[in-house]
């Protein structure tokens, strides 16, 4: 319906312009409806403007900075309304020792909500889940799994039926 | 309604039968290049009924069944199972007394599919009531693919409202 | 032949002029995001005749003319001066006694642009020939931009063909 | 012309096929034109099969894997036809340390040719370069370089004029 539209996207919105400024180190970000007397048909314009800078067309933005931008609105959505489980496949590929460290806190935080997956290349991601699962391929085509429970002094997970 | 465990056989490089522990909290998923964790994604939205072939990197779904490698042959049928733990939130009337909730997706070769829950025959149409009813798998936002993140600030307005239409 | 050095002022994050010196073998850029990085990039692409804004990521060209920051007021104008050293091979006739060949390019935010080549005001076509003698940026495969390489596997079979036209 | 773009697409395919391998630690590949009785408008189709593996649809590949298939394209080109430079921004970004490893070996190699300009975030391919430029922010929204030559006992570059 038009109204839970409209009072979603003020939620999303708000949530947003806490979430960007919590993993840019400052800096704003909002959403705008391109057409707000037409909310369902609108288009949701980004504007987002890192710490320091001018605010500019959110295309001169860094790979980084756009990947930043975008899972700062994806978490600002999840906090207004969390699903079950939340799977992230290395969306911490751009970021830099900074950006990864604020996005792996704020993931600490909304794990305590729902389950996170994250697959990830990142040495510093992978310091932050409770259980790590290593996928291998000793037989070259064949996928295995190898699971440690970091929380538990590091005791093999079961994996293999 | 969360994800216990995560069964996989015979999809995609998951060759040999896989059982993978989902626990609260965060769950890491590491390896090399091409060793299989994209897959595991591709197999958790194909239990939850993507048809979309090319949604999962494949021409045709026949593409997510066993190919075989180097030493092995190919397999005849991919099959993935999803359990959940019923832990009393929006669980669907008819699933109320189950402590555990499983959806088995299964695709061989000659092109038929099956689906289960709770190993019992369903219909697709049972399996996406199930998950339209749980929230699971119907929000966009809960699984960002490999390569996507960008998107989302690169996409045109009207592709940005899809996101939050999902929220509401 | 070979780069020199790259001036770049007010284009983009360069409010101040900066001056880099490529030598031979490799040459790595680092920094945090956003620092400016593939700046760099794109001013080097600029230089050599980029007329896309979008190429660029910007939505017109005055976008490369540094806007500001919370410390400064924009700039009325954008300039990079690419400076090669003639190394004998592939130089264009006119240029053969230059022991460096500089082009110069800038743009104002009324819009003018202005080229100039070893300093003295040239054409865009001028511009142009140089670089096509050289076969310095007009080979695509030269410059891969970030996010840009996966799409060669992904890309349609068409527009693969142009990356081996280039080589030909 | 014809035969100047054929002879050029037989000797890239060479390259590649050569090319692939060395990155991949194993495996083929391969280029094949999709209408060889018309090759001028003949799109260009790549095959890949990374060590023990199946071949199967490029589609089907990995992130890392389609990204070090791309690089020996661009490699096995560059070898035919180079260019005066060559400029990489974070091409290593989805790949694993093995493959980290094997691309660098190879753009050691080929900087021997002409100039290497890589952008990168990545510790391993850091140690590669004969010199670094650092880019700062230090002034926010205000970029600055800092060189230094790694052969020359780390001497400071030159670069605000
Ligand atoms: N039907 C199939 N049969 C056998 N192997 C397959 C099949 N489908 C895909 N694969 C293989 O799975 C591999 C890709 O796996 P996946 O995308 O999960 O890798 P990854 O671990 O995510 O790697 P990266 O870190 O590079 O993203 C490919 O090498 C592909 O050949
Ligand atoms: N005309 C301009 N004036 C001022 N700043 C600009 C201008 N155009 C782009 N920028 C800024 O340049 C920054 C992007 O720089 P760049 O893309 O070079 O980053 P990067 O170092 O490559 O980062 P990453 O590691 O994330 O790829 C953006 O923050 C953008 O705001
Ligand atoms: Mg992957
Ligand atoms: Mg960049």
């Amino acid at each position: 319906s038009r109204e839970r539209y409209v009072e979603t996207f003020h939620l999303v919105n708000e949530k947003f312009q806490l979430v960007f400024p919590r993993l840019f180190k400052g800096g704003q970000a909002s959403l705008v409806l391109t057409d707000p007397s037409n909310p369902l048909e609108s288009g949701v314009e980004l504007l987002a403007q890192p710490p320091g800078k001018k605010l500019q067309s959110v295309t001169l933005l860094s790979g980084g900075e756009k990947a930043l931008t975008a899972v700062a609105l994806i978490f600002g959505i999840f906090l207004i309304k969390p699903t079950p489980f939340c799977l992230l496949d290395e969306v911490d590929a751009p970021l830099d020792d900074a950006n990864v460290g604020r996005y792996n806190e704020m993931v600490k935080d909304m794990a305590q909500i729902s389950q996170f997956i994250l697959i990830t290349h990142n040495k510093r991601t992978m310091e932050i889940p409770d259980r790590i699962y290593g996928i291998t391929m000793e037989e070259p085509g064949i996928s295995r799994v190898v699971g440690v429970d970091l929380k538990d002094t590091e005791k093999p997970l079961r994996v293999a039926s | 309604m969360r994800i216990k465990r995560l069964e996989i056989h015979g999809f995609k490089s998951f060759a040999d039968r896989t059982v993978i522990h989902f626990g609260d909290g965060i769950t890491g998923v590491v390896g090399p290049n091409g060793c299989g964790k994209s897959n595991i994604v591709d197999a958790l939205r194909w239990a939850m009924g993507e048809q979309s072939a090319k949604h999962l990197r494949g021409a045709g779904m026949d593409d997510v069944i066993f190919a075989g490698s180097e030493s092995r042959g190919p397999l005849g049928m991919a099959e993935v199972t999803i359990t959940f733990k019923n832990d009393g939130s929006m669980v669907p009337p008819e699933y109320r007394d189950c402590s555990e909730i499983s959806v088995t997706r299964r695709l061989f070769r000659d092109g038929t599919s099956e689906y289960l829950i709770n190993r019992t025959r369903a219909r697709l149409k049972d399996v996406f009531d199930l998950f339209l009813g749980t929230g699971i798998g119907t929000k966009s936002y809960s699984i960002i693919e490999q390569g996507r993140i960008g998107l989302i600030v690169t996409s045109k307005p009207e592709d940005r409202r899809s996101l939050i239409e999902d929220a509401a």
